[in-house]
């Protein structure tokens, strides 16, 4: 059967979900820190980490999504996702965060806070971006 | 018994949203 929701959720946000970091280290997902995903990113000669700051959150095209407008980066670049509300976006210094933090709890046990507006989201972007 | 099960292991890469800015201008 299939569904219309806008992205399927992934299995590694469940709680328990074992990660494995750039310098091989295992960890939990639910333990993960800030540090791991900057050192991990200072190890990878592909990946950079960037600080996407919430602009915007606004409803989406079916009742369970929402749009996220980020401003990505140093250059402050605009860029809107659509995610189902139980997401999570890990927020710097902070940890899991989603819109919908009853919900992501509830499907993945995962503790999540309330992800807003002015909240900075670790994301990826290409180091040989031109 | 239980047989050993083989566990996933996801890459931290995984759970970080790839954003990457529209090159416009």
């Amino acid at each position: 059967s299939s569904s219309s929701s806008p992205v399927a959720l992934p299995p590694f946000f469940m709680r328990g979900s074992i990660i494995q970091l750039a310098d091989g280290e295992l960890k939990r997902v639910e333990d993960l820190k800030t540090e791991d995903f900057i050192q991990s990113a200072e190890i990878s000669s592909e990946l950079k980490i960037d600080s996407s700051t919430v602009e915007r959150i606004d409803s989406g095209q079916s009742p369970n999504a929402v749009v996220i407008q980020f401003s990505v980066g140093e250059l402050k670049a605009q860029v809107c996702v659509e995610v189902l509300v139980e997401y999570p976006f890990f927020v710097f210094g902070q940890g899991w965060s989603s819109c919908c933090p009853d919900r992501t709890t509830q499907l993945f046990e995962l503790s999540c806070a309330k992800l807003c507006v002015g909240d900075v989201c670790v994301s990826l972007t290409l180091r040989s971006l031109r | 018994n239980v047989e050993p099960r083989s566990v996933p292991v996801f890459p931290w890469h995984s759970l970080v949203p790839f954003l990457e800015p529209s090159q416009s201008g």
